[in-house]
């Protein structure tokens, strides 16, 4: 049954969304069967893999109100590669949760009816600790922390783990931060690699190897709804997510 | 009395907080009176200006729950500015607000009580279309909006725009978008071109002049607790936020 992995940090534009589309392109690359949720109303994901958000009639947001999971689920522009697209309406998913019953436990009730369809489920969420990402926080075996190589990105990451030490105690037991992922490495200043430096000796192991530099190539992928993969494969941008895929493969083996 | 512009924008790491934080020195630098309100729970437009966000006692959270205004204002690292540092307890504001009587106005009546003690009140925001976002929107006469020269940047400004007419038309009705500032340009790709052609094409005149280039002096300046003007005055980061400020005083005289 799928493994599944919430990419989360509160901190905006850290390379959630480029992190999850292009981790799950390599994963199908690699013959696993993918399953990649948009929790996201700006619908990033979604986009990166194909999918124009004015086409699609049920999505994330219809599946927290009740929608079965299979009806909404798309096929991704990448074989092996599923995604549960974004739809407009979740915008106002947060203020309508807040009200709900089991309000935080609504994504993992609905994608639970799809584990057995994959290998891994991967989730991408907005930036922010409101009810949805609350929703990736219970819905995932694990997550998987991006960090910008960037002074403001080390300001919030008490504030993250601190709330998922409080779904672990409180909705989901077995969550934990299962990697952290250190982003857009710029070789050109020694911010880079002071936040390298910071990050491996205050989290350690949990810190995969691979770090992935800023490329060209893969701020500009998603311009053409392809992972950087399918994109251009031989480009360092899809070397380096691909290396990233490995080390995952290895953390959590195929079921 | 001073005017209120909110740096707005639910993409996540776009340069709301950098350009909130630079605007605001150069603005001070220029010899105007400057209030910044740091509205985003993580913080950053406060230690952009020198505050540890652990010495902070009372902020903007203690503020929208009815604290009086003077009491949280802070000096910043720069004369003429002032800053209303946003303070931990600010990431539990949103689900708090929700069930509040007059939510989305809090922070406009507590600014009102500081507008004649300044010429420019500038408010930070978070990357969410939530209730702080909201309560920045209801506070402003103009939202200033950066995009960052990036594929995925032009995604959600339909829902940002239709956001702001809502707001117009319910809750603040001089609300309307002052001004679009095209940050972290990126030379080296061709996408920063089409990107800041197309911004321009579809938004015209609203869009400032001068484009914000990614630098390292501008990554750098945050870990120093200091706007780019004190970090390093000779840099193009300085030069170019200077030059965006001079537009700004341009289509907000000093009262
Ligand atoms: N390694 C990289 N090299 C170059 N550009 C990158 C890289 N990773 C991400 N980007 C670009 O940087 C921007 C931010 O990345 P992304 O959107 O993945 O972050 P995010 O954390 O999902 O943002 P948000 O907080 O808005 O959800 C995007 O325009 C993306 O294309
Ligand atoms: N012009 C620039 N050149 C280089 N780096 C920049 C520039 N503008 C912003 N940055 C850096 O990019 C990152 C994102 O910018 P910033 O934090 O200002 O965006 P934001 O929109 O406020 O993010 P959030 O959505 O998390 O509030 C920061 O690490 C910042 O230091
Ligand atoms: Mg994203
Ligand atoms: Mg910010």
């Amino acid at each position: 049954s799928a493994i599944s992995l919430a990419f989360c940090n509160q901190k905006g534009g850290v390379g959630k969304t480029t992190s999850a589309v292009n981790v799950g392109a390599c994963l199908a690359d690699a013959g696993a069967r993918v399953l990649l949720v948009d929790l996201d109303p700006q619908g990033n994901a979604s986009t990166g893999v194909g999918i124009a958000r004015q086409d699609v009639k049920v999505g994330t947001y219809e599946v927290l109100a009740g929608t079965a999971v299979h009806e909404a689920i798309a096929q991704a522009s990448v074989p092996n590669l599923d995604v549960l697209p974004s739809s407009i309406d979740l915008a106002g998913a947060e203020i309508e949760l807040v009200g709900a019953p089991k309000r935080e436990t609504k994504l993992r009730t609905a994608i639970d009816a799809a584990r057995s369809d994959y290998d891994y489920i991967l989730i991408d969420s907005p930036p922010s600790l409101g009810l949805l990402t609350l929703n990736a926080l219970c819905a995932a075996d694990a997550v998987i922390i991006p960090i910008q190589c960037e002074y403001y990105a080390l300001e919030g990451l008490g504030q993250l783990l601190r709330t998922i030490d409080l779904v672990r105690d409180g909705l989901n037991p077995k969550l934990h931060v299962g990697g952290v992922v250190l982003t857009m490495y710029d070789a050109r200043t020694k911010l880079s690699e002071q936040v390298v430096a910071d990050v491996r000796e205050h989290l350690g192991d949990v810190v995969f190897r691979m770090v992935i530099p800023r490329t060209v190539r893969l701020s500009e992928a998603p311009g053409y709804g392809k992972p950087v993969t399918s994109y251009d494969p031989g480009s360092r941008g899809a070397f380096t997510y691909r290396a990233l895929s490995v080390e995952i493969m290895h953390r959590w083996p195929r079921g």
